[in-house]
């Protein structure tokens, strides 16, 4: 996988062949596994990072589940290499996995992204087809189990943000409910989209304030902190609700609701040029950025076991 | 392989809450097939809008009969779309050069 050109877009086949290089080149400490399959039958691939253990507390990640934020699954491709790279050479890296897993999902939305490439670059939805309509797609970011069809998700199946007939309608959501349900012992919860420059915590779809709002703040502020150090990108942070829209049934409400304390959503760059579109020659340094910031969490994570 | 040719995205700035009721409003409008990138919560917020070239006449007579301000965040999408393509070929080529 040093060969692999991380500073340019690729395809999911390139992706998911990728994987299998990358598990093959650690292979004791990387597995793919498959916790699904999508609406139209392509796999759901997770890596697994482990030394070692059963069931140890672990953190997930995930990219690219609205399928045009391409910019947000070259991130998750890029900081599995480091993850895998890291350990055994960065001190901190090799403590969180000494002691816990990471998981991550790089293509949470195969279809989608297969559709970014080969038919409409804007596609941000799955490829459910829904009855009744020639409007394909339900909005995976707003089809969880928190607040489901409340304000702030259409239930018209030609919107964006279509919240789909019922909660985990989508394949892609349903698995990892179940894989997350199954595992019993996710103590982060990190979901990442793209753009305009935020790191968000629950709730999305009630002002209420989470139990946990003060931790979650300060943290976000230390992990934003870090991420500004390296090239200085402006981050603003808070609750979903309060900090840009209020938003029903999304992913991270869910997982809080789950008990996942640390439950975080990041809206990489950028801040209004290209927006999906963003330019290859940003793929490394968001992605840098953004390893900052995602370590913070985690190191907080193995710090405050609960 | 959906043309984006003329297509635009638009950076608007609301400046009062009842403007921003007016852009969701808009958004909503079905035939003018609006793609809301980024919305805006509050006044000073930036809204981006994906606006299909033959929407643009109109969203931008909208804008400009109520006083609300925006610039032109992507001129074409199709051209970015082009050189997003133009390099991943070439990258792709590359590789398979080196290989």
């Amino acid at each position: 996988t040093n060969s692999f050109d991380y500073a340019n877009y690729h395809t999911l086949e390139e992706i998911y062949n990728w994987m299998d290089e990358l598990a093959s080149e650690y292979p004791h400490l990387v597995t793919k596994e498959q916790i699904g399959s999508s609406y139209e039958g392509r796999p759901l691939y997770i890596l697994k990072f482990s030394t070692g253990g059963n069931n140890r507390p672990s953190i997930w990640i995930d990219t690219g589940i609205h399928s045009r934020e391409w910019v947000t699954q070259a991130t998750g491709v890029w900081m599995a290499k480091k993850i895998a790279s890291d350990y055994g050479n960065d001190e901190s890296i090799t403590s969180i996995l000494d002691q816990m897993d990471i998981f991550i999902e790089i293509v949470t939305n195969p279809d989608g992204f297969h559709f970014t490439h080969t038919k409409n670059r804007m596609w941000r939805k799955t490829r459910s087809i829904n009855a009744g309509t020639s409007c394909v797609g339900v909005d995976p970011n707003r089809n969880w189990d928190a607040g489901f069809g409340g304000p702030g998700a259409s239930s018209q199946p030609c919107s964006e943000t279509y919240r789909g007939p019922r909660a985990n309608s989508e394949k892609e959501v349903k698995a990892i409910v179940d894989f997350v349900q199954a595992h019993g012992n996710i103590k982060a919860f990190v979901s990442i989209h793209s753009y305009s420059q935020l790191l968000l915590y629950p709730y999305g779809y009630t002002s209420t304030p989470v139990p946990d709002k003060q931790e979650l703040h300060d943290l976000a502020q230390r992990a934003v902190s870090a991420l500004s150090s390296l090239y200085g990108t402006s981050y603003r942070y808070g609750s979903i609700i309060t900090t840009i829209y209020q938003a029903s049934g999304g992913t991270i409400d869910w997982t809080y609701k789950q008990g996942i304390k640390y439950s975080y959503t990041f809206e990489l760059r950028d801040n209004g040029r290209y927006g999906f579109l963003l330019p290859a020659n940003q793929i490394i340094p968001t992605a840098q950025e953004t390893w900052l910031a995602v370590k913070v969490i985690m190191e907080h994570t193995r710090d405050n076991p609960y | 392989n959906d043309s984006f040719i003329g297509d635009q995205v638009l950076r608007i700035t609301a400046n009062s809450e009842e403007q921003i009721y007016m852009l969701k409003d808009l958004a909503e409008l079905d035939h003018l097939q609006l793609d809301v990138w980024r919305e805006a919560v509050k006044p000073e917020d930036s809204m981006d809008i994906h606006v299909p070239h033959s929407s643009l006449q109109t969203v931008k007579a909208f804008l400009e009969s109520h006083g609300i301000s925006y610039s032109v965040m992507i001129e074409d999408v199709q051209s970015v779309v082009d050189h997003e393509r133009a390099e991943m070929l070439a990258a792709r080529s590359t590789a398979q050069i080196r290989s």
